[in-house]
């Protein structure tokens, strides 16, 4: 098996990657450090060898599924920006039918943490989502419909803290915000109801509970969805944990403690763990470089973020930064794959491809057109790249980040394009 | 739109400051 050649300038503008490093490894190792454990949760890849869920091998997406299922949610986004709010009604059974264009989002590329709900208090394993706002898990009795999950689903019979909102109150009526959908009403219970673009959704009765987060943060009265009909690909976890900017997400309902501020590392393989901190207190590298929030238009529970520019190989990419401005961006924990306007992605594109020429292509993944087979080395030189945000913020972008590795012989540019320069 | 997804986001420290109106990236803060 060759190496990857390196000379001085390589070393400055590429990484070297071992081959055997692209794949994950089949047992777990845990490898995060959170800076305050009392604040934080571990974070592990839903189907990955640290994950509970994992032991459900059979419902294990491949990898030309996950990116299939990406741009379901990417679709659902953008479908989301284009709506007015409350334009529709939740009904179950609209719910049952509802087509792949609508709603907010899901995906299977996604991440798992674990939090307490209920007294005395059950342990649920939730995908945390900087992409959706509404909190919400399966119920007993499961009145139409539940999905297989990993943990027992909760009961609400069962703990003395639970109880149902009425319809008649403004938290109910906010969930025309944070869902995107008019909520209904059930002998006086408020009734929430979300929907993903690639037709899961949950519908249920919207509730307040005791949240754990961590053996010292508990969180009264947290308003969350109770899921009596939950149907889709959430994978065996027990629903979803919404980290977006709405008033009934998570940061905001426990702003009084944490000041709607939390910090997250992702694995950096699905062998590997993570976590997700909240407060100040959580612990933050001293070397974070923090860029401006701003809002999207029809879109104000998302993190919007600027892009100000692109470098591949240490070259700026000769993109105008109004490209960027035109669209606008935003960071999703759930979304697997960057997705750039297509003028800028095409620029990507090409850069990347002329500095890994000496390396054989191989068959386009789903939505990655750029891929490469590197069965005959042991390893391989990539360029590195780094997004610009405004206010002049490099971020390097991890040779982990660079590469989607089906296989050690379809090893992809793990980014794509929109369809157009104004998505 | 565009979108940062989370692939990219691996081996970062993402630091999100609601309050502050500002989000933040450290490299080399995971493990």
């Amino acid at each position: 098996r060759r190496e990857a050649p390196a000379d001085s300038h390589q070393l400055q503008h590429s990484h070297t990657v071992h081959v055997s490093s692209l794949l994950p490894s089949s047992v777990c190792s845990p490898s995060a450090k959170a800076l305050d454990k009392k604040s934080s949760l571990q974070v592990v890849h839903k189907h990955g060898p640290c994950s509970q869920l994992h032991q459900d091998k059979a419902n294990i997406p491949t990898h030309a599924e996950v990116l299939l299922q990406d741009e379901a949610r990417v679709k659902s986004i953008h479908s989301r920006l284009g709506r007015k709010p409350g334009s529709s009604d939740v009904d179950e059974t609209d719910a049952a039918q509802l087509p792949a264009k609508d709603g907010s989002v899901v995906g299977s590329g996604n991440y798992i943490v674990t939090v307490g709900l209920g007294t005395p208090k059950k342990g649920l394993s939730l995908v945390f989502d900087t992409g959706s706002d509404i909190t919400w898990t399966q119920c007993q009795p499961c009145a139409k419909s539940c999905y297989k999950q990993r943990d027992p689903i909760f009961a609400p019979s069962q703990s003395s803290t639970y109880s149902n909102i009425s319809c008649t109150s403004t938290a109910c009526s906010s969930l025309t915000s944070a869902t995107g959908n008019s909520p209904g009403c059930a002998s006086s219970a408020c009734v929430y109801g979300i929907q993903y673009g690639d037709s899961s959704f949950s519908v249920g009765f919207f509730a307040k509970e005791k949240l754990t987060l961590t053996p010292t943060d508990e969180f009264d009265n947290f308003l969350f969805g109770c899921g009596q009909n939950n149907q889709g690909l959430f994978g065996g976890s027990a629903g979803l944990l919404g980290l977006g900017r709405d008033q009934l997400s998570l940061p905001s309902q426990t702003a009084s403690k944490y000041k709607k501020f939390f910090s997250y590392c992702l694995p950096s393989s699905a062998s590997s763990d993570g976590f997700l901190a909240f407060g100040y207190g959580g612990g933050v590298s001293k070397s974070v470089k923090f860029t401006t929030l701003s809002t999207v238009s029809q879109g104000e529970s998302f993190y919007g973020i600027d892009i100000t520019g692109i470098s591949v190989g240490g070259q700026k990419l000769s993109i105008s930064a109004s490209l960027f401005t035109t669209a606008g961006t935003i960071i999703d924990s759930g979304t697997v794959i960057t997705r750039l306007p297509p003028t800028a992605y095409a620029a990507l594109r090409s850069s990347f491809r002329q500095k890994m020429t000496q390396y054989p292509r191989a068959q386009a993944l789903a939505i990655l057109d750029t891929c490469y087979d590197f069965s005959k080395y042991s390893s391989v030189s990539i360029p590195k790249i780094s997004f610009f945000f405004s206010g002049g913020v490099e971020v390097p972008i991890d040779a982990k980040g660079i590469l989607y590795a089906n296989s050690i012989s379809q090893v992809c540019l793990a980014f794509a394009g929109n369809s157009d320069d104004t998505d | 739109i565009g979108i940062v997804g989370n692939t990219q986001q691996q081996t970062l420290q993402v630091v999100y400051d609601g309050a502050g109106g500002r989000i933040g990236f450290a490299t080399g803060a995971c493990s």
